[in-house]
């Protein structure tokens, strides 16, 4: 553990903390995918699914259920409780776009061909693109709320430091996970024109909004 | 190559 894997996991946690706070506070999913939702419930169901088969440590272990119940949380919330505020005219992203190629390149590009190590594959591939049903919404939408700007920021910014960590770990430990690093670089450069508008926009207390 | 199959990453 270093600094950057733990300030990656904290911005991590902030964001789905935030989204919960989000929807709960406001009793609404106005502008929240639920698309992007259900990708990332398949991404850490995918991952974790070694909760049953290898212990890493307590903090480890607590963080991988936080992040399933905070999934499953949001997708109740999403398309359950707060179903009529969801917004699904704008959530047109269409999923098998990412789901197919993301399977197919899972099964061909991994480290063991094994069922756990393919679906751990699998799902750092299809964390890598899903927010792009998201980033879609906002796009097809042209704004977003402050606080649904927040919630990208904390989440692009994970992967963003632990990119950090990679760097870190690959002089200092010499740990190099090229499945790992590649599907980060490709998740943190899908944020960067997300990344421009909020340090331009959002942080000086404008709306996120897009030109026309 | 490092210990990739751990995954002792979240």
């Amino acid at each position: 553990m270093n600094i950057f894997r733990l300030a990656g996991d904290i911005a991590h946690l902030l964001a789905v903390i935030i989204l919960l706070l989000k929807i709960w506070k406001s009793r609404s999913c106005a502008g929240i995918s639920g698309r992007s939702q259900l990708l990332f419930a398949i991404v850490y169901t995918t991952r974790y699914l070694d909760l049953l088969t290898n212990f890493v440590s307590i903090y480890n272990s607590v963080m991988k259920v936080v992040f399933i119940a905070a999934s499953y949380a949001t997708l109740y919330l999403m398309y359950m409780k707060f179903k009529a505020t969801y917004d699904h005219n704008h959530d047109t992203f269409r999923i098998e776009f990412l789901l197919i190629p993301v399977t197919a390149l899972a099964l061909l590009v991994n480290h063991e061909f094994s069922v756990l190590e393919i679906l751990w594959t699998f799902s750092i591939y299809l964390e890598s693109v899903a927010i792009l049903p998201q980033l879609f919404m906002v796009s097809k939408t042209g704004e977003a709320e402050s606080i649904t700007s927040h919630y990208l920021f904390a989440l692009g910014s994970y992967r963003a430091l632990y990119l950090l960590n990679w760097i870190y770990r690959y002089y200092f430990e010499g740990f190099f996970d090229p499945i790992a690093v590649v599907a980060g670089v490709v998740q943190t450069v899908l944020y960067c024109d997300f990344f421009y508008l909020y340090i331009t926009k959002v942080l000086k207390g404008k709306k996120l909004s897009l030109p026309a | 190559y490092g210990n990739e199959h751990e995954h002792d990453e979240l």
